[in-house]
């Protein structure tokens, strides 16, 4: 664990606590895409399924149920609770153009041909690109409620910090994991124009809207 | 190495 691994995980933490709070506050989840939380449930249940096998550490686990239980109420929110405030009719991004590539992924990149380490790549692909439907539907309605990209500012923050968190291990374990720095390169890269936007114009005050 | 070193992360 260091300082950058630790702040990640707090950003990531931060970005689920602001979409429940978001969603609970305005009782809305207006501008949430649907698909995007879906593929999260799925990437944290296909990647902690090693809570039942390994053991890490008392963090770890408690993390990782966290992830698990938190993606799922967000889904019950959307799905159940506010349901008539989510418009599918937005959220349209074809899932298996995701899916798809990711299972053909992991069957070429994967640390061993058993189903756990199978199921970790694929989820770790899949993760990368996740946040897809989400990006897509602000592109197609050009802006956003600011908390809306506060919690997508926090998302990628923790992305960004996984970064320097390979780079220390580098140095001070001399082990890179190619499957998760390469995911997560581009991962990170998919935030660039949304960090554009949001640094120079919500963290100016200003309402977040793409040029038309 | 004994597997790799980002299955401690997150």
């Amino acid at each position: 664990m260091n300082i950058f691994r630790f702040f990640g995980d707090l950003s990531h933490l931060a970005s689920i606590f602001i979409l429940i709070h978001k969603i609970t506050t305005t009782r809305s989840c207006r501008g949430i895409s649907f698909k995007t939380q879906a593929l999260y449930v799925t990437v944290f249940v296909t990647r902690y399924l090693d809570l039942f096998t390994s053991y890490v550490s008392l963090y770890n686990t408690v993390m990782k149920i966290f992830f698990i239980a938190s993606s799922c109420y967000i889904l019950y929110l959307m799905r159940v609770r506010y349901r008539p405030t989510n418009d599918p009719s937005i959220d349209t991004f074809r899932l298996e153009y995701l899916v798809g590539p990711c299972v053909v992924l992991a069957l070429i990149f994967n640390y061993g041909y058993n189903p756990t380490e199978l199921l970790w790549s694929f989820s770790i692909f899949l993760e990368s690109v996740a946040i897809l439907p989400q990006l897509f539907m602000l592109q197609r309605t050009g802006e956003a409620e600011t908390i809306t990209t506060h919690y997508l500012a926090a998302l990628g923050a923790y992305r960004a910090l996984y970064i320097p968190n390979w780079i220390y291990r580098y140095f001070s374990e001399g082990y890179v994991d190619p499957i998760s720095v390469t995911a997560g390169l581009v991962q990170t890269g998919l935030y660039l124009d949304f960090f554009y936007v949001y640094f120079t114009k919500v963290l100016q005050g200003q309402k977040f809207e793409l040029p038309a | 190495g004994s597997g790799h070193s980002s299955k401690d992360e997150l």
